[in-house]
């Protein structure tokens, strides 16, 4: 239960910037 | 009914009860091997007086006695303790936001919201694909222009030329001079029919 | 140290403080009757270095626990960030638990800038296309003016 809620509290903080690096990536893309 | 604390963890990188259960545990640790050693050190003190009639289990007893007291205040001790850390130290207030999360506050953004702006989004590239398909078909049609006027173009040359060769040859308004050529030839028809009569 | 810091350490001073002062000489000295009775001076040295290593065990403890954490450094940061947050009553926002709930807000930045981009785009592009559909007009236009002078001349021809 530990390790979830630290894997899960992880990646609240981590994954919405790595998220993000792939959809400006796409609008990017899509804007070229 | 567990506050899992995930947001302190979110902060710390570690559940604060976690990080406390490894400390109470790490504590506990450190009394029972302490008492061992107290223990340990009065055996051999004893072993070492001669005639002494303690024997190793009421040594024993008496640990077991003094720590029984020590566990009891310790775990109350320590519950005081956690309490106090849980609420004062690794706890992030309710009225406070990390630092990543601060986007949510710029832009709270309803489900409706956010699929309207989706929509629209979509919307736009299809206008912009329209948009861009109208102007290639534009330019297509300026360079067809482009090849039609220049045909256009040369019949209205050539029929410039037509009539510059007619002045050349002395005819300025074509009409009157082809009807005056008619005439003429009529004419010489005319002649000729005539001539052709006396000649017989 | 930060207050944070200053108070972690302040729990836990206290906590060890009370912790020897329920564990005393004098309870120690009871417990231990059979022995403290025949070597009282013996007792005491050996309760003091008991307290004494019991204390270090536990600072040591402590701080690693703060050496493992980084506590100091997440103290003094999570000082600053309350200190900001000292103004606002209202609870702030927490994870909703649903990601795709929490990453529309990080999304919403970056979109509301495609979306700007894309009306730009947009934008420039019908300009860029009425002005290309004058031509278009005129081109025709003229193309009619053309094929009408020629209509004309072949008519005189004719």
């Amino acid at each position: 239960f530990d390790e979830l809620i630290v894997e899960t509290a992880a990646r609240r903080k981590q994954w919405p910037k790595k998220i993000l690096v792939h959809a400006i990536q796409a609008m990017k893309a899509e804007q070229n | 009914s567990v506050d899992p604390m995930a947001y302190e963890a979110q902060f710390f990188g570690f559940t604060p009860q976690t990080c406390l259960l490894r400390v109470y545990i790490a504590f506990q640790d450190y009394l029972f091997e302490m008492m061992l050693v107290v223990e340990g050190v009065i055996l051999k003190k004893l072993d070492g007086i001669p005639g002494c009639n303690i024997s190793p289990s009421q040594i024993r007893k008496c640990t077991e006695k003094f720590l029984l007291f020590m566990k009891e205040h310790f775990d109350k001790l320590f519950g005081k303790m956690e309490e106090m850390l849980l609420q004062l130290v690794l706890n992030i207030p309710k009225n406070v936001l990390l630092p990543e999360d601060r986007v949510q506050e710029q832009y709270p953004c309803s489900r409706e919201q956010f699929q309207a702006l989706q929509e629209e989004l979509r919307q736009l590239q299809q206008q912009c694909r329209a948009e861009g398909a109208a102007g290639q078909a534009l330019r297509a049609e300026l360079e067809e222009q482009k090849v039609v006027r220049a045909e256009l173009e040369k019949i209205l040359e050539w029929f410039d030329g037509l009539e510059s060769v007619c002045r050349e040859h002395g005819t300025g308004n074509f009409k009157e001079s082809f009807a005056f050529l008619t005439q003429n030839s009529k004419k010489l028809q005319e002649v000729l029919k005539d001539v052709e009569e006396k000649s017989k | 140290g930060s207050g944070g810091a200053r108070l972690f350490a302040a729990v836990v001073d206290t906590f060890l403080e009370k912790l020897v002062a329920a564990g005393s000489y004098q309870r120690f000295a009871n417990c231990y009757r059979c022995f403290y009775d025949l070597q009282p001076q013996l007792t005491r040295s050996i309760y003091d270095q008991f307290v004494s290593q019991l204390q270090a065990s536990i600072q040591e403890e402590i701080q690693e626990v703060k050496n493992e954490g980084n506590l100091e450094r997440l103290f003094d940061s999570l000082d600053k960030i309350v200190e900001e947050a000292k103004e606002r009553e209202e609870p702030a926002w927490r994870p909703s638990g649903i990601p795709e709930e929490d990453m529309r807000s990080a999304l919403l930045p970056h979109l509301l800038k495609h979306r700007s981009h894309l009306r730009r785009l947009l934008r420039d592009r019908q300009q860029d296309n009425s002005k290309v559909a004058q031509c278009v007009l005129a081109g025709r236009d003229r193309i009619a003016e053309l094929q009408q002078l020629i209509q004309d001349r072949q008519q005189a021809w004719q």
